[in-house]
C-alpha cells in the first residue's frame, strides 16, 4: 500500500487533562468517563499507556474552553472515593495530526514525522494513531513552526 | 452530530513493545522509529502519554510475527547509546475497537464502551482514539468476551 500523506491538521486550540496514578483494574475508566459524560464535556483524544506498579495515567483532551467543566468532572469522579494516589492537572497544547492512507504499515511515515518535528527541537508530549492519521500533542508555542517543518519533510501545499 | 457505532474489529494477534524511562527530550521518538523503520516492521498503535520527571513511556504494537524483529530494532536503537535508564518489555494483547461516526464527540460512547468492558472483569491496557475509532488493548484471553459485551452495549448484529 503506497502511503500518501494528504495534509496536516492543526488544533492550536485543546487542553490536556492528565489523570495521574489510577488505579488499573476494570472499572476505573468507566467511571471516570462516566464522570466526563455527565457533564457533556465532548472529548478529543484520549491517550492510556500501560500501568505500572498498579497504577496508570489517562490523558484526555478538551477544547479549551470547556476546561473548566472538564475540571470539575475529575473532581467530581474523586469525590466519589475512587481517588487513591490519584492526582490530576490541565495544560494547553496543540494537537498536530498527519492525514493519509496506509500509514499504518509504514513505519517510515512515523519517523519521519518524528524527526521533522526533533529538527525543530520540538518535544512530543503525546502520540495516538489510527490507521489513517498520526496525532502529537506538542506546546502550542510550537504549533506554527511543526506545521512549517511537517509541510516541508512531506512536500506539502503551503 | 448522531453516533452510530457502526461494528466493532478485533486483532487478537498482536505484541505490544513498551520502552520505558525514555529521555523525554526532541529526537529520542525519531531515532526509535528511524530504528523500527529500518528493520521494516510495520507497526500498528503507536501510544505514548505525558512523560514524568524527564522520562516518558513509548508502547507500539506489532503483528505477533514480526516480535522477534521489533525486538531487535530497539536493541540496536538502545545500542546507538540511547539507553540512560530506558528499557523494554513484550507482551501478547488483542485489539479491539469500535468504529463509527461522531465518534469524537460523544463522550458517552467511550463511557459505555469501558463499562462493558468493566462489567465484565477486563481491564483496559491501553486506549487509543481518533475520529472515527475508540482502540482499547486487552490480555488476548479477553478478546471473544469483550466482543460479545460491546456487541451488546451497542446492539449490534452478532
Ligand atoms: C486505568 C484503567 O483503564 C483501567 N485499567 C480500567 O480498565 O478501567
Ligand atoms: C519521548 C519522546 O516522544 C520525546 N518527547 C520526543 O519528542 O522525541
Amino acid at each position: 500500500e503506497d502511503v500518501v500523506v494528504s495534509g496536516v491538521a492543526l488544533d492550536k486550540n485543546q487542553t490536556r487533562i492528565v489523570v495521574s496514578d489510577l488505579p488499573d483494574r476494570p472499572g476505573t475508566a468507566a467511571k471516570l468517563f462516566q464522570s466526563i459524560a455527565k457533564a457533556d464535556v465532548s472529548v478529543d483524544m484520549i491517550v492510556q499507556n500501560i500501568g505500572r506498579k498498579g497504577l496508570a495515567n489517562m490523558t484526555f483532551t478538551v477544547a479549551r474552553d470547556d476546561t473548566f467543566r472538564a475540571e470539575q468532572a475529575v473532581a467530581n469522579f474523586f469525590g466519589d472515593g475512587e481517588k487513591g494516589a490519584a492526582h490530576f492537572s490541565a495544560d494547553d497544547i496543540a494537537k498536530v495530526s498527519i492525514v493519509g492512507v496506509g500509514m499504518r504499515t509504514h513505519t517510515g511515515v512515523a519517523a519521519k514525522l518524528f524527526e521533522s518535528l526533533a529538527s525543530a527541537g520540538i518535544n512530543i508530549q503525546l502520540i495516538s494513531t489510527s490507521e489513517i492519521k498520526i496525532s502529537v500533542a506538542i506546546a502550542p508555542d510550537d504549533a506554527e513552526e511543526a506545521v512549517r517543518v511537517i509541510h516541508k519533510a512531506f512536500a506539502l501545499e503551503d
